[in-house]
């Protein structure tokens, strides 16, 4: 039974895209069957993955309006080894879907959409867009639990009470919580004061979320992207790639291995 | 006669708010009347300009729903000299407004509201959050121009075509074209081959949109928020103070001075 995890933060630039290409990459190497969804209309982890967003038949948004099966969306990627339902400028159109008011709130076209599919997979993740719109939403609805990327400088950190805000009403509207699986610290620069400073005040603040690996500022990882790979396959020794092996372990010790 | 400018890049984390903060700062400090407008329901340009977004009686949304003149929701910031009308949640409920399809599309909602108060400034700036939903097209709309900052890494490259294809969409709606004021090179790194890659196809992409000044990547813009600060009033000597006040005087410039 596959375990759903939304990478979410409405905070730009903090990561979200790295972590899914890279949590995924990583937990694949280790021999874990791996769907990772692209819903975001930029198509960062599609074209991140290696994958062209111009040319792909049918993205996400075909199944999530029930015009095909999420089986059929998805590529497998190589050499990165997880699979991958691709995200393009038809995303973009979610948010019409929202002007028909007569129609239940379309927050759960992503939930249905998964059904059926998790007996394929150890994980699922879903890469969210920088926004509490729509499309975040069916993320969050989705998942069973929130791994959350949050850069150590001052407005990633003032974003994240919004974000646990909202988590707090969806789990009021399931009827159970939805939970933290994890904040993730991500371009972490110990040189720097700021960084140390924010770091420090996360850990209190959520002293049994936070995980212990943290993801150092390393330009591998901006670069893997041009690629088309994940930084594992790019540059498998550098600190980025280390770092994301790090989190896949801690990762599968906190969900109790695949 | 003010102009109107958007900063707008629905990709996440590029330095838009950055650059609206000390732009805003930049040109108030050479004696123009600035206004700077949070249209991101993060808030971002509101606390880094200082002000409590907690506590602020009226916010911009008000304006934009009718319920309140711009100039009443408007506050002025010291040290840094500009005006500000701030952002909270409440702007969230934008999206809410686009449901009611009998009513004209809810994108003129900012560009109404800015009817009157041109003449007290020399610029106006719109700080857009990282989407291209309904806040980002209402910024859109009721821009003359638009600057865009771009990081200097693949995502943000990759994003800009999408951008450009809906100013089109826009100037193309609004019977005449919306102009790209210019693409900002950000959070630049000169020891970084990616980077001065990047740079490079934008220069010959954005040849003559391209600002000279380019804007480095410099801890003390990370920090200054912290302290509600502009850096130029956290930190006036240092780079990054130093590149946004080049950036005013080519930006005065090229728009043709205040
Ligand atoms: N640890 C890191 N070290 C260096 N660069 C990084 C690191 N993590 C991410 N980056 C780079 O920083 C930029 C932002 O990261 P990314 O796009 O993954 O963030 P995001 O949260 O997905 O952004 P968005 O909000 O637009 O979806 C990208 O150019 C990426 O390559
Ligand atoms: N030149 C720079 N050097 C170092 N840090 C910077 C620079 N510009 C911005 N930053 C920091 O990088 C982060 C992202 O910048 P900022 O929030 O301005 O981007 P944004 O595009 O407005 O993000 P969003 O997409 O969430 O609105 C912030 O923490 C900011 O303090
Ligand atoms: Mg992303
Ligand atoms: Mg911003």
């Amino acid at each position: 039974m596959s375990r759903i995890f939304a990478i979410a933060n409405q905070k730009g630039g903090v990561g979200k895209t790295t972590t899914a290409i890279n949590l995924s990459a990583a937990l694949a190497s280790l021999g874990d069957r791996v769907l990772l969804i692209d819903m975001d209309a930029q198509g960062n982890a599609t074209t991140g993955s290696g994958i062209n967003k111009a040319l792909v038949p049918l993205s996400i948004y075909d199944a999530l309006i029930g015009e095909a099966q999420l089986s059929r969306v998805t590529v497998h990627t190589a050499p990165a080894g997880y699979d991958l339902a691709p995200a393009n400028g038809d995303l973009a159109g979610l948010s019409v879907v929202e002007a028909r008011p007569e129609a239940a709130p379309p927050y759960h076209l992503l939930r249905d959409t998964l059904v059926g599919s998790e007996d394929r997979y150890d994980w699922i993740f879903v890469d969210a867009p920088p926004a509490l719109g729509l499309a975040t939403l069916n993320c969050l609805f989705a998942a069973h639990a929130v791994l959350v990327p949050v850069q150590c400088e001052y407005y990633a950190l003032e974003g994240l009470s919004d974000l646990m805000q909202t988590m707090r009403k969806i789990g009021e509207s399931l009827g159970h919580q939805l939970p933290l699986a994890g904040v993730l610290r991500t371009m972490y620069d110990s040189r720097s004061s700021l960084c140390n400073d924010v770091s420090e005040q996360l850990c209190e603040h959520f002293a049994d979320a936070i995980y212990q690996t943290v993801i150092p500022r390393n330009i591998r990882l901006a670069e893997a992207p041009s690629y088309g790979l994940p930084v594992l396959n790019y540059s498998p020794s550098c600190k980025g790639s280390q770092a994301y092996i790090a989190l896949a372990e801690e990762f599968r010790e906190r969900a109790g291995g695949s």
